[in-house]
């Protein structure tokens, strides 16, 4: 006869149980031996989660010792890999993601009501038993600091080289280089040329490998839309720190690329959702000396216009720039010295800051806002790649 | 009878740089 055997639903109760002496074992497969490629098409920030159902079971069965052993092995093997993995932002974004995400999961599982008003019940069954890890959380606080400084220093290093080139160099609009300035026209390049010039296809490429391998390890958005608008200011303090020092770029052809080059940008911001970041109002110095390239430079109603739109560049800047603008041949008009007292005359009520350059390593302070997930432990699958048999 | 749960204890955690440290005279002492 045949006989229908009626399995049990097993009732998993999210927490993974390990012996002291596989801590060591459980941070090196976990933690420091481990590569992000191993985890494709797994739940982003698996390591994050597997760790606090670890966290959770020493808190169940009370041994604070195991709690502490093992918070500290996983942050210390995280600044190991870090370390080891300094220029590589692929790996510093996955250890960003998931120390965020370990972060977020103490909170969500604290215990405290304001954490826990996205909780579901089965949510609320699986927090903190005995521990309080307030202290703990400040410290993965902390490292997701430093991790984001890391993940920012590796981006512009990999952006620097590519800026000057494709912002202010490169042309891509047809004709743009019959209307140089005399002395100084440049052939244009669609790729990259011979001599390591960028185009901004070439900014725009990277920005799409960054935003993609963040998205894909499931970095909060917050998160996401911060390094974008630090990226954005990088790129507008070295393009116009070097428009204030050249006198071959200020000019009304490169004031036209400029401007079609940062509407590219924004059109690729708006694309990926970006435009709510804050990275177009980083760029908005750079905007204006783009437009102040362009603008008329004669009467004191071009003088009014000038002061009117150039709210964010100083003073200095404006002057700067206007005493490099080489016009574009014989027929057009240097900036004269009375046009230059005029725009002073005009701007002398400002409190503009006295330096003339922008600080391009200036970072803006980062914010890690509380995103609970709506995973549950219990459903939570440990693939064999791991080698995590013993948990 | 209903109990209410005991309050958690606060576990008190080291500074990122003490416990960097730590790890740091370890791997000194391993062979």
């Amino acid at each position: 006869r045949q006989v229908t055997v009626q399995r049990k639903e097993k009732d998993f109760q999210g927490m993974l149980e390990y012996h002291k002496e596989d801590e060591a074992l459980l941070v090196r497969n976990l933690v420091t031996d481990l590569k992000p490629q191993m985890l494709l098409g797994t739940v982003p920030c698996l390591p994050a989660y597997l760790l606090y159902m670890c966290i959770r079971h020493a808190d169940y069965v009370n041994d604070d010792l195991k709690v502490h052993s093992l918070l500290t092995s996983t942050i210390n093997g995280i600044k190991k890999v870090l370390k080891k993995h300094n220029d590589d932002f692929e790996m510093t974004s996955f250890w960003l993601s998931n120390t965020c995400r370990l972060l977020h999961c103490l909170k969500q599982y604290s215990g405290d009501e304001g954490f826990m008003t996205q909780n579901s019940m089965k949510q609320n069954e699986h927090c903190l038993k005995n521990f309080d890890l307030t202290e703990y959380r400040q410290v993965l606080s902390d490292l997701s600091i430093q991790i984001y400084q890391q993940l920012i220093k590796i981006a512009e290093g990999v952006l620097q080289p590519m800026i000057v080139s494709a912002m202010l160099e490169n042309e891509s609009i047809q004709g743009l280089s019959g209307v140089k300035p005399t002395g100084y026209r440049k052939r244009s390049s669609s790729m990259v040329d011979g001599d390591n010039s960028y185009c901004l296809e070439a900014i725009v490429r990277q920005m799409n490998s960054f935003h993609a391998v963040m998205c894909d390890q499931g970095l909060d958005p917050e998160i996401i839309q911060q390094v974008f608008k630090q990226l954005f200011y990088v790129i507008n303090a070295v393009t116009l720190n070097n428009l204030l020092l050249r006198k071959d770029v200020c000019s009304w052809s490169t004031g036209m690329q400029l401007r079609y080059n940062i509407s590219q940008l924004e059109e690729w911001l708006r694309g990926r959702n970006l435009h709510q970041s804050g990275a177009v109002q980083t760029m908005e110095p750079l905007i204006q000396a783009a437009q102040l390239l362009q603008l008329k430079k004669k009467t004191p109603e071009d003088a009014e216009a000038i002061c009117s739109l150039c709210t964010s560049l100083s003073t200095q800047q404006i002057v700067k720039i206007l005493n490099l603008y080489t016009p574009l041949n014989e027929f057009e008009e240097r900036v004269t010295v009375a046009f230059i007292r005029t725009i002073q005359a005009q701007l002398q009520e400002r409190n503009d800051p006295q330096q003339l350059l922008l600080d391009s390593k200036h970072m803006f302070p980062v914010l890690f806002p509380f995103n609970p997930s709506s995973l549950t432990m219990d459903s939570i699958h440990i693939p064999a790649c791991l080698n995590l048999e013993f948990l | 009878s209903t109990q209410r749960p005991r309050p958690r204890v606060l576990l008190k955690a080291p500074t990122l740089a003490e416990m960097e440290e730590m790890s740091t005279s370890e791997e000194e002492e391993s062979p």
